[in-house]
């Protein structure tokens, strides 16, 4: 066998081989080290996020193509020096201040999902996703670290930037298991574990209380946390019913719409 | 209109004239970049590059390239630097001073703090349009991510979330307070 040829005489159907346990969920990680896998230049790893369960945002270095097997929710996308699209209006709040503080907040676009869709996920864009149904979420995600867009090697990196994944459980699967540097990903720090402290406090304008808190040494979470009082975001009404209702209401107003 | 080939390309730009910032921060620094949209020649190169100048007592916020590795090499003054791997580890913690050069590969997070004097840099960048996402500031990824999402990632309340979230209204270069140089580990 010539230095880096692949062997592809033999193909095989796969199964994930890791599993990485989190408090609101797990990830299926296929073994990247499988040849298959090595001469395709690609990853592949399987979310199961139950209700009310949100991965945390991160950003990997390589493009990502999610496909929703199960369940639906929404995700949000933070594409560098975009504006806060997402904004609860200034003036609403001010009438109701007097009636307790009303939900304020202005943010990135938040996209829909459903069964059957295909998200795209740049590289570098950070990201995260939460299931919003009341059954299990399954995201099944391709990771192509033979991209041109990621300039690291052939394994794709997963940057969170929120707490603290090593606190995930790893089970091994039948077949030998991912190399180590795949389960790395969900079993290591984010990314403000490796600055100073009150750097990081500077940075950020805030305590040094809440920077620890960014640091998430405590967090025992893993990498796919519970929100049990759900998750509230400024967004546009999601379910189709609630479309169509809000489009019936629009047509009873001004009549059938013309074609 | 005259068509630009490559033999009537314009090739050369100044990033060294402060006029022609970027990001200006009166009491922090400024940035300037060139890429192709700047300097069309650089869309058959692939590269860019980027010229920084941080004040004393001044910090660029922490960021990664989300489409290039950056060399950077420094021209004027000392700053240390911190960058951080996929981990959570520094790889590099370390004061940076004049001639040196160090490599930040695409998406390693890094923060720049020039504490006792000015301190300026070059970057190239492998991609003609490189891009950097902050983790503070108004422009930043932790900007854009609604307050549930922060208080929940980081189990804090929805206050101090906002504060982490709107506390610094700069985009990428801050004044520091100068508190962080006393716990310097380097």
């Amino acid at each position: 066998q010539q230095q880096g040829q692949c062997q592809l005489n033999r193909l095989n159907p796969m199964e994930p081989t890791v599993r990485i346990q989190a408090e609101a969920g797990v990830t299926e990680l296929w073994d990247k080290n499988n040849q298959q896998f090595q001469c395709a230049g690609v990853s592949l790893i399987r979310h199961v996020i139950q209700s009310r369960g949100m991965l945390l945002p991160s950003y990997l270095n390589t493009p990502l193509l999610a496909y929703v097997e199960r369940g639906r929710g929404f995700f949000g996308i933070m594409n560098s020096g975009c504006p806060e699209t997402f904004q609860s209006s200034q003036q609403f709040q001010q009438g109701e201040r007097g009636a307790g503080s009303r939900f304020q907040d202005r943010h990135q676009k938040i996209g829909q999902f459903k069964q059957g869709d295909i998200i795209a996920f740049p590289a570098g864009a950070a990201h995260w996703a939460y299931n919003e149904g009341n059954e299990e979420l399954v995201l099944v995600c391709f990771e192509d670290s033979g991209n041109s867009a990621n300039q690291l090697d052939q394994n794709s990196r997963r940057f969170f930037i929120a707490g603290n994944p090593q606190q995930g459980e790893q089970q091994q699967g039948q077949q030998g298991g991912a190399r180590s540097f795949q389960k790395e990903q969900f079993q290591s720090g984010n990314v403000f574990r490796g600055f100073e402290l009150e750097l990081l406090a500077e940075a950020f304008g805030v305590s040094t209380e809440t920077a620890r808190k960014l640091q998430g040494q405590e967090d025992q979470r893993g990498h796919i946390v519970n929100i049990d009082q759900g998750l509230r975001v400024v967004r546009p009404p999601f379910s189709q019913e609630q479309e169509e209702r809000e489009e019936r209401q629009e047509q009873g107003q001004y009549g059938p719409r013309a074609n | 209109g005259i068509e630009e080939t490559i033999c009537s390309a314009k090739l050369r730009q100044n990033i060294d004239n402060p006029a022609r910032a970027d990001v200006y921060n009166p009491q922090a620094g400024r940035f300037t970049t060139v890429n192709s949209l700047t300097l069309p020649i650089l869309s058959f190169l692939r590269l860019s590059a980027a010229k920084g100048v941080l004040y004393r007592n001044s910090i660029m916020a922490p960021h990664w390239w989300t489409n290039a590795h950056s060399v950077l090499y420094v021209t004027r003054g000392e700053a240390r630097i911190q960058i951080v791997d996929h981990r959570g580890q520094a790889v590099l913690d370390d004061r940076v001073r004049q001639g040196q050069v160090v490599i930040v590969p695409q998406n390693f997070a890094v923060v720049k703090h020039a504490e006792n004097e000015i301190f300026e840099w070059v970057v190239f960048n492998t991609n003609d349009n490189a891009m950097i996402n902050t983790l503070s500031g108004r422009t930043s990824a932790i900007r854009g991510l609604p307050v549930d999402v922060i208080a929940n990632s980081y189990q804090i309340s929805r206050e101090e979330a906002r504060r982490l979230k709107f506390n610094r209204e700069e985009t990428l270069l801050f004044t520091s307070s100068g508190r962080s140089s006393q716990y310097g580990r380097v």
